[in-house]
């Protein structure tokens, strides 16, 4: 069980933005993040939005989230959020 | 920089043509550690306003200021206890590579009194953005911060992104917070540089691999820092160290490792492994380690010199006391002196710059290929200077491990340093093609390299596969004659040819395209790549075709004759002579390699594929190579 609730934060990267005018990218992301973890608030699931160039976002989420999340069509990858060096 | 950019023929102030007034409105992106903005690099001083198509903002937190140079920051670094929120460097990584790519040019600069002149970046009158995703505090570089400022640099509308960061291997490009970021730059005409790693010399540790990245490799330069031991009996030998100790030549005791330990085995004990060392049997020596590692070690435990072994003595690093490293043999001949002698001394010299004639020689540790995620795409592109390179540092940052200077301007390497020479060649090339796109920039440098060759370093016997398309021609990729061109599409067709199908393609391109039947079957090595690569079976015959097209950006005319240099592959080019008759004109030609087949432990061939037209040169690397 405890496993199950163990989160780590994932970049849900979906591509480019929509040309759609109308498209509300921050919105979207948090009614996708509502809709995955069942949870109303996601102030403390979301850690940032990519909404200027292209379109995603960073959360903390389970795994069983993230398996919900890499299969939905607006969708392209699910990855852990990872520590990089300087060269 | 104070000799990087001479030694590659960029020289200072109006010995080289510039295009000011279009270098004044280039924005440079420096993805990295923040910023030191009170760097005399970084001053507004004589700057205009920011450029109009500036989009970005400054908000690198309290206490930091922008001004006409420096007109953008923002940070990504996580809230942690004990470190400010900033933009603000406090790992001098950011401001050295930021002053690399576009500092200003500070004269009489040093570390010490070493390697003294006049630090500057490849375009000077150029702005620069920072975007901090690194502190000490994460221990690195968060990839969703990384996301985020690409997210940002994109859409502030800088001109290109300059970014030394890297994992230990390349990943899926979905799953590539790099290679995702460089895409959609690229799709907004913004070149991304990537360094290419520091994991060489071995093969298959680059771990930037997307071809709409410019992967960039590490050498040296014709200025090295060497470190002088003066031995008991009057030899002396030569080792590698920035060293700024001046210990007025006295001599002191020596001691080894091994025989400065009452606590450890003589394996652990050699390396002057942490805990090892007897401060009652090192205090007042000269310590002798097998490893530069553990400098601060001895240092801690009173020694008050290092001189260690390293294999790779082709670096001179900053210690935070008297260290010289030397090769294996010179550091025989110092234990063999101390075998010999009862009371064995010396002294470790303060360091000194040397003219260094082997050079560009590709560094030891600089990453190398083949690519481990898509075969036919050589990388690393290009080489260019990161050894022990003078640049703009933080005084919020120590110079070396365990350091208590604190210094403006440090030495540093590694391909993080060279990675930004590559964004100030960008840039300059730039300001001369303000409407060139990112492929054509990368084109141009790529086949106006300097031929590095494979025997001149132990450490080059990968070849292309360690340097590339050679190192950069500053000047030379102002007139590349020919160009290679990849657009957006040709990525789109270039992933389809990867099985990038269906909802991921049309996500990632943002339009409802989708993989035509000929796209899905096209092999990625005929993308059209200023370098032809194509990984075969071992001990097979081959023949494989490379389909390219080139653009004419040179005169208005040109016939350019192919020519192929280089060993054992057969090459054939159709046609064999292309007549350009206009500006921007196009055409393409086959290139056929056949061979009979590579031997397992014959790890590659290679050749190079040259158009001639008798003014421009344009030179592509050809390597086949065989994986077991």
């Amino acid at each position: 069980a405890e496993n199950e609730q163990y989160k780590q934060v994932y970049i849900v990267y979906m591509g480019a933005l929509p040309a759609r005018v109308d498209y509300m990218p921050m919105s979207h992301h948090a009614s996708i993040l509502q809709d995955v973890t069942g949870e109303s608030s996601i102030e403390d699931r979301l850690v940032r939005n990519y909404k200027r160039s292209f379109n995603g976002f960073a959360a903390w989420l389970t795994e069983s989230e993230r398996e919900i999340l890499a299969s939905m069509d607006e969708v392209v990858s699910v990855f852990p959020s990872k520590i990089l060096k300087l060269q | 920089t104070t000799t990087s950019w001479n030694f590659m023929g960029l020289k200072e102030g109006k010995r080289t043509k510039r295009n000011n007034l279009v270098e004044s409105d280039t924005i440079i992106g420096v993805i990295d550690s923040g910023i030191y903005p009170e760097s005399d690099s970084f001053s507004g001083k004589g700057f205009g306003p920011p450029p109009k198509k500036w989009r970005g903002v400054c908000k690198g937190g309290r206490n930091f200021t922008c001004n006409n140079k420096l007109i953008g920051a923002r940070y990504y670094t996580p809230k942690l206890e004990g470190f400010a929120e900033s933009a603000r460097d406090n790992m001098g990584h950011g401001s050295h590579t930021a002053s690399t790519a576009a500092g200003n040019a500070v004269k009489h600069v040093s570390f010490y009194g070493l390697g003294n002149g006049t630090v500057r970046g490849g375009v000077p009158a150029a702005r620069i953005a920072v975007y901090k995703v690194c502190d000490p505090g994460v221990n690195g570089c968060t990839t969703d911060g990384i996301l985020a400022a690409f997210d940002d640099a994109i859409a502030d509308k800088v001109d290109l992104i300059t970014i030394s960061i890297g994992g230990d291997n390349g990943s899926p490009f979905e799953a590539d917070p790099i290679a995702i970021g460089a895409f959609h730059a690229m799709a907004k005409g913004i070149l991304t540089i990537n360094s290419a790693g520091n994991s060489g010399p071995q093969s298959s540790t680059v771990a930037s691999i997307a071809p709409w990245i410019f992967t960039v490799a590490a050498s040296n330069t014709n200025r090295a820092f060497v470190t002088k031991v003066v031995l008991g009996n009057g030899k002396t030998v030569v080792g590698r160290s920035v060293n700024s100790f001046e210990l007025n030549g006295r001599k002191h005791p020596l001691v080894y490792g091994q025989s400065a330990s009452s606590s450890c085995g003589d394996a652990s004990a050699r390396f002057c492994s942490p805990g090892c060392l007897d401060s009652k049997l090192v205090k007042g020596k000269i310590v002798l380690c097998d490893s530069p590692q553990n400098a601060d070690v001895a240092q801690a435990m009173g020694a008050v010199a290092s001189i260690a072994k390293s294999r790779n003595g082709d670096v001179a690093s900053i210690f935070s006391f008297p260290v010289s490293v030397l090769s294996e043999d010179e550091y025989n001949t110092v234990l063999s002196y101390m075998n010999s002698t009862k009371n064995p001394k010396a002294a470790v010299l303060k360091s000194e710059t040397i003219f260094n004639q082997k050079a560009p020689v590709v560094a030891s540790y600089s990453s190398r290929g083949p690519n481990t995620i898509i075969p036919d795409i050589l990388k690393p592109d290009i080489t260019a200077p990161g050894s022990e390179i003078l640049a703009a540092y933080s005084p919020d940052a120590p110079p070396s491990k365990s350091d208590t200077r604190r210094v403006k301007y440090s030495v540093d390497t590694g391909t993080s340093m060279s990675c930004p020479h590559v964004a100030g060649v960008a840039a300059y090339l730039k300001t001369f093609h303000p409407s060139w796109s990112p492929s054509m920039i990368q084109s141009a440098i790529m086949t106006t390299a300097w031929p590095m060759s494979a025997s001149t370093s132990p450490f080059n016997e990968m070849a292309e596969f360690a340097y590339g398309a050679g190192h950069v021609d500053p000047i030379a990729a102002v007139h590349p004659g020919l160009v290679y061109e990849a657009t957006k599409s040709d990525h789109i067709a270039f992933l389809c040819g990867l099985n990038y199908t269906g909802k991921n393609l049309r996500l990632i391109s943002g339009d409802s395209s989708s993989c035509t039947k000929e796209q899905t079957k096209s092999l990625p090595r005929n993308l059209n790549y200023p370098s032809m690569t194509a990984q075969v079976s071992a001990a097979e015959p081959f023949k494989l075709t490379f389909h390219r097209t080139v653009t004419n950006v040179g005169m208005g005319n040109g016939t350019y004759k192919a020519k192929v240099v280089g060993s054992k592959l057969k090459v054939k080019v159709f046609p064999e002579v292309l007549f350009l008759k206009s500006l921007h004109m196009k055409k393409s030609f086959t290139v056929t390699v056949s061979g009979k087949g590579l031997e397992a432990d014959q790890k590659f061939v290679s050749a190079h594929l040259i158009w001639s037209d008798g003014v421009h040169s344009v030179r592509s690397p050809i390597v086949v190579y065989a994986t077991n």
